[in-house]
């Protein structure tokens, strides 16, 4: 379970990143 | 059967959904209760990629000229900020009590709301990116309207030099949008409709010149040529018609899958 919520809360951290990246660049 | 109705969409959610399903279900499985670990951290990790993640969000909407998008965008950035303080709701009480299963209920909502917060700010920009491939194929079809009233060779060449550009604008993002689409069915009722109006621009830009050349003769079969002019923007109004109407499409057909 440990390694399944911190995989998951990093997937969603980078999830969050990668929308972050799609608005720049089609915001630019 | 694809969930998410682009490539770039589904490369983005994917992985995280499947990962909140596993997590759902092993969440189930440890109801019994075993001790939850300190996610302070990571969740930590969330809070700040979320608080950049708004702000830039917020920004765009001040810059956008999108007033769909200005509308629909608020309530998704609301939703992954409302998930992500029950993020670390759940982190702080899993720091009192690493049993409580209030706590994991945050964690799963949490979890999911970012997932359907982020799903939601991604929608709104693809729609809006298929609003402003839908604007080219209108004014493509705006050009088609007014090609009945050419009757001049100067008239033709100003039309050609209008309608050209556009064509090849809608011709290069409808090709590059099918590309992106995951619905097989979408994709090729794009292509073919696409190779359709290829096709038929240059023919319909012969009838118009035949046309002009009649009424400069004369008249005599001027009405058939027009007809056949009718008929040829007829076609390719019909099949921009189309691809507006599947650019907009994001629902499967479920049969289509069985």
């Amino acid at each position: 379970l440990r390694v399944g919520w911190e995989q998951l809360l990093t997937s969603i951290n980078r999830n969050i990143n990668e929308v972050e990246n799609q608005i720049l660049t089609r915001d630019s | 059967m694809p969930v998410f109705h682009t490539k770039t969409i589904e490369g983005i959610l994917e992985p995280v959904a499947q990962q909140v399903s596993r997590l759902v279900i092993l969440h189930e499985e440890a109801e019994d209760g075993n001790a939850m670990p300190d996610l302070e951290r990571p969740v930590l990790a969330v809070s700040c990629a979320v608080a950049n993640l708004v702000k830039v969000g917020k920004e765009t909407i001040n810059s956008s000229d999108d007033p769909i998008l200005k509308q629909d965008m608020p309530s998704a950035l609301f939703r992954v900020e409302g998930a992500s303080k029950l993020l670390e709701e759940a982190s702080g009480m899993l720091k009192v009590d690493p049993y409580s299963g209030p706590a994991r209920k945050k964690l799963i909502e949490g979890s999911r709301g970012i997932l359907q917060g982020t799903s939601s700010l991604l929608l709104c920009f693809d729609e809006s990116e298929v609003r402003k491939i839908i604007r080219e194929c209108k004014k493509v079809l705006d050009y088609l309207a007014v090609a009945e009233v050419i009757e001049t060779m100067e008239d033709l060449v100003q039309f050609l030099k209008d309608l050209s550009p556009c064509l090849s604008k809608v011709s290069r993002e409808v090709g590059a949008r099918e590309k992106e689409l995951t619905h097989q069915v979408h994709r090729e009722i794009l292509i073919r409709c696409l190779d359709q109006v290829k096709t038929l621009a240059p023919i319909l830009i012969c009838s118009m010149k035949i046309y002009i050349h009649i009424i400069c003769q004369g008249g005599k079969g001027a009405e058939e040529a027009a007809e056949n002019r009718n008929y040829l923007t007829s076609r390719m109004t019909d099949e921009l018609h189309e691809i507006i109407r599947v650019l907009q499409l994001t629902t499967y057909d479920e049969d289509e899958w069985d």
